[in-house]
């Protein structure tokens, strides 16, 4: 479980 | 990728061809906003300068490229090629009230204070505001050629789509969630809730995109 910015999304 | 994801962006991608297809064959840009589509350009260039840092998959970067170049075409047709079919005097919405605004929140809210992070946050705080302007033209016109609201209908369909695509991947990728993303998004979709009331309401009941007085 964790909050980070998903780097595959655009 | 999953569905929703998958549907999501090939939907925001059709919603830039309808609107290039809509100038080009109208050879008018009239009812279109200068202001949303330059917000879309610097919510893109500075969300996608990860290109030079992060390499994720051709699909991605591919995608990248296609919303920077496309929308900085659009602003080239509108401000060069089809200039006089735009009318700067309904696009009277102050940009300065959104971008002041999300400069604030992405240096308050963010992942990591580095340029490159900070900047990213900033884009998705402006991407979830960007339509104001060109929502508030429509609502001073009243009306709108229903080939723009497809286009409007397809950009929302691209935001209303990542809802479910954060849900299906919160629940497969044990409970990772972006929280910056989501609720910028939340806001985004709900901004385009009248719109499609009216759409799904008249649109596409073969009617007019009419507002009432």
């Amino acid at each position: 479980t964790g909050t980070e910015r998903s780097k595959d999304e655009l | 990728m999953n569905i929703f994801r998958l549907l999501g962006d090939l939907s925001h991608l059709a919603s830039i061809l309808i609107l290039l297809h809509k100038i080009q064959t109208t050879r008018s840009c009239r009812g279109i906003s200068f202001k949303t589509q330059a917000l879309y350009v610097t919510v893109f260039v500075t969300r996608y300068l990860d290109i030079f840092t992060d390499w994720v998959s051709l699909y991605n970067f591919t995608m990248k490229i296609f919303f920077i170049a496309s929308t900085c075409y659009i602003l080239y047709l509108m401000k060069m090629k089809y200039r006089p079919t735009h009318d700067p005097s309904i696009d009277t919405f102050r940009v300065e009230y959104l971008l002041g605004p999300c400069a604030l929140l992405a240096l308050l809210f963010h992942y990591r204070f580095t340029v490159l992070e900070v900047l990213w946050s900033f884009s998705i705080f402006l991407e979830s505001v960007a339509i104001l302007p060109q929502l508030f033209m429509l609502q001073r016109t009243g009306e709108a050629e229903t080939i723009t609201t497809h286009y409007l209908a397809a950009l929302g369909a691209y935001r209303a789509l990542y809802i479910p695509n954060w849900i299906y991947r919160y629940f497969t990728e044990s409970g990772q969630i972006d929280p910056i993303a989501v609720t910028a998004g939340l806001v985004q979709t709900a901004l385009y809730l009248d719109f499609f009331y009216v759409y799904f309401t008249k649109v596409l009941q073969g009617q007019k995109f009419e507002l009432p007085a």
